[in-house]
């Protein structure tokens, strides 16, 4: 049968490559032959031979002893499928199609299986093939494809690298944990392969960031979906610690990443897990000197670095919806109905659960609160940039009043979602954390007739929170609390909610 | 709450885990530098 | 929303009932960096990503092959050690011999700890002592005299203490340290 004459092809293949090096030329010419004879010359040919070609892998995996050689014809499978993306001449199907269709059915067989053994399904050799994919890919497209003599084909490949990558994180956002929880760990693995996230991070104009945040919300996502807080399911603390020590490796490595999409990531991290958001929000770009924050003469205005906004990579107007122009209109020219306005749509359409420290759920659009205060932040920077810092430092400019309001006319809510949402800005010194500094400031040191206290409370709690947690700790954490607790208008310790808890008390004499 | 069915595919993913042979770099045709030879017992015997 | 909420992860009693500490205040980072080979100065800092062997530590139990390039003209390169258009192999004790020789000490541990259970192995266990250095059976590293000191030997004469040039292929280098000797424990 055809099925038959597939998997004696790619057994003669797998048999092959065990013979004679990867770049002998018997490789290319078996691959020759075998699109010279049609083996692959029809998309329904294709299909057929990648699931023998896959089948045979997985096969002769679950079938070899565990301790020999378990890999060899998923190897060569991804060795094959690297072969025909390079030496082949596209003139149908395009490279991209060509891979997509492979992987799409490379994915419906690895559904099927996952759906046919539930618990005993074993996500190795699916693993295995993707890593053997990505370093066969590296392995060719060393230092610009220099084993492509041809020119033009050389120029092609390079040109096809980033669809590559892209491809394949694609397929890796299909078998997300929360889709195939029987993957999880071969997947978190897959994300952060030095093959894959190195590649994807420093691919030429930030060509794999969209899909690399996609790939870490779907982490997080996962992540918050199923931590509760008190009973964490082991398996999830495993894919914590995970999580970790990949973030961790990534703010060494491309601390801009994290800088640049702090917004996104944060979105969708849980609210318990205050050490690793203080891991991404402690990013500093490198080669940025900063000053000691503990440095009792520093301030804060006298900061080079504060004269630099910081790249926002997803621009958070996006996420505005019907209130871009309530606000943009607002900033423009002030008027109290644009702030009833943004002040009455800052609400979820139904309370959801979540895993707070202190609270179990939200009736509060924290996405969208979010998207404010970073919006009005990059505003306010384009504006002192534009004009002077006065316009922005200034508690009567649109920047300012409009954040107050919100806490104004906010319920306990809201208010402590948009100061831990400034808190979220309290980065390494830049323009953003500089104004940010400037405006809790303000917020703790205003008069809010009756809701004072509440206010300032939550911003002690807001700012405290990030300071107990083993480091790192934010550097415009430290030097806004700093601020705080050296001012003259307001001692913290004789705040009566203070007093009212020894424990904070104390932890706040010491500091 | 995660959902039995799913909990139980998350510990089986966790025993599966795949670790850094398998992801190391394949290399399927090996070259061997030399044949195999009966050595001391005391040499270390894995690469 | 106020300090309140903070009591469970500050008081100590409180701390395991309602939250998960290790997630919320943390762990203490240091060793985790140490792991992923994170420099806790900032001043030599290097990339993690491109050796990066697992996300666990549990499953971070051998290196993994870095991306790298070998250049054309360092491959195919006709009669290295006199071995004609093939490559070279070792493949008898007698006929290869020579060829062990030409090497460096660090080639030969390279070659000693590659390739358990083959003649090269053997070679290269012959060479070396040929070349003064003994492997120590039970620490399974290989050392040497320091031709600086003269050991002091044992009463009984199992034993000597000196000081020695060890060859840690862990670091991948030569560490001078003063050590007992016992003569059964060395070949």
């Amino acid at each position: 049968t055809n099925q038959e004459r597939m998997f004696l092809v790619f057994t003669e293949w797998v048999k092959l490559l065990q013979r004679v090096p990867g770049d002998d030329v018997k490789v290319t010419v078996f691959i020759r032959q075998m699109i010279d004879k049609g083996v692959l010359n029809t998309t329904d040919n294709m299909i057929q031979f990648t699931k023998a070609a896959l089948e045979l892998s997985v096969g002769s995996f679950k079938e070899s002893d565990p301790t020999s050689e378990v890999f060899i014809a998923t190897d060569a499978f991804s060795k094959l499928i690297v072969n025909l993306l390079v030496l082949q001449d596209f003139a149908g199907m395009n490279r991209s199609e060509y891979l997509r269709l492979m992987i799409s059915v490379i994915t419906m067989v690895f559904s099927e299986d996952q759906g046919r053994m539930g618990n005993s399904f074993n996500e190795r050799p699916y693993f295995r093939l993707i890593s053997s994919l990505l370093c066969e890919w590296e392995n060719i497209s060393g230092h610009n494809f220099v084993k492509i003599q041809d020119q033009y084909y050389r120029s092609q490949l390079n040109e096809f690298t980033p669809e590559f990558y892209n491809i394949i994180a694609s397929f890796l956002h299909v078998y997300q944990p929360i889709a195939f929880p029987g993957f999880s760990f071969a997947w978190i693995t897959l994300i952060s392969h030095r093959m894959f996230l190195p590649k994807m991070l420093r691919l030429p104009e930030k060509a794999g960031w969209s899909k690399l945040v996609l790939l870490f919300t779907d982490l997080l996502k996962f992540m918050a979906q199923y931590t509760k807080k008190n009973d964490v399911p082991d398996a999830v603390s495993v894919v914590y610690k995970g999580a970790l020590r990949v973030f961790l490796a990534v703010a060494n490595d491309s601390p801009d990443f994290l800088v640049e999409n702090h917004y996104e990531l944060l979105n969708h991290l849980p609210h318990v897990y205050m050490q690793l958001r203080n891991v991404i929000l402690s990013a500093i770009p490198k080669d940025l000197a900063i000053p000691n924050p503990y440095d009792p003469n520093l301030r804060i205005d006298g900061v080079e670095s504060c004269q630099d906004a910081p790249n926002v990579f997803y621009d958070p107007v996006q996420d505005l919806k019907s209130l871009k122009k309530p606000v943009d209109n607002y900033l423009r020219i002030p008027s109290t109905s644009l702030l009833r306005v943004i002040s009455t749509n800052v609400f979820k359409q139904e309370f959801q659960k979540d895993n707070g420290i202190g609270y179990d759920t939200v009736s509060v659009d924290t996405k969208l609160i979010n998207a404010i205060v970073l919006h009005v932040g990059v505003e306010a920077a384009l504006e002192k940039h534009k004009t002077t810092a006065n316009a922005i430092f200034n508690t009567k400019s649109s920047y300012y009043t409009l954040l107050a309001s919100l806490l104004n006319d906010g319920t306990a809510e809201v208010r402590f979602h948009v100061v831990q949402a400034i808190a979220n800005q309290l980065r390494y010194p830049n323009a953003h954390t500089q104004w940010f500094n400037y405006v809790l400031k303000n917020f703790f040191l205003e008069d809010w007739d009756a809701d004072t206290a509440e206010i300032q409370e939550i911003i002690i709690r807001t700012l405290l929170e990030r300071i107990v947690t083993n480091k790192p700790h934010c550097w415009g954490i430290i030097v806004t609390f700093t601020d705080l607790l050296k001012s003259p208008e307001c001692s913290i310790l004789t705040l009566p909610f203070v007093m009212d808890i020894p424990e904070v008390e104390m932890i706040i004499k010491n500091l | 709450t995660m959902p039995a069915e799913m909990a139980s595919q998350l510990e089986s993913s966790l025993l599966n885990c795949p670790d850094s042979l398998d992801a190391d770099t394949p290399h399927l045709h090996h070259n061997t530098l030399s044949l195999p030879h009966p050595t001391s017992i005391f040499f270390p015997n894995e690469t | 929303y106020g300090l309140k909420a903070l009591l469970p992860l500050i008081r100590r009693e409180d701390q395991s009932t309602e939250y998960d500490s290790s997630m919320t205040l943390g762990i203490d980072l240091t060793p985790v960096l140490h792991s992923l080979g994170i420099p806790s100065n900032q001043q030599s800092r290097h990339r993690v990503l491109d050796t990066f062997q697992s996300p666990w530590i549990e499953t971070s139990r051998s290196e993994v092959e870095p991306r790298f390039f070998v250049p054309e003209s360092f491959t195919n390169i006709p009669n290295v050690l006199q071995s004609g258009p093939q490559s070279p192999a070792f493949n008898s004790v007698q006929q290869d011999h020579a060829k062990i020789s030409l090497f460096q000490d660090e080639t030969l541990f390279y070659l000693f700890y590659k390739h358990p259970g083959t003649v090269v192995q053997e070679l290269t266990y012959l060479e070396l002592r040929k070349r003064n250095w003994r492997y120590h059976k039970t620490l399974k590293v290989w050392l040497t005299k320091d031709p600086m000191m003269e050991p002091v030997v044992a009463p009984g004469g199992a034993s000597e203490r000196g000081s020695y040039v060890f060859f840690d292929p862990q670091r991948w280098e030569k560490c001078q340290r003063d050590f007992v000797l016992f003569y059964n424990a060395i070949m």
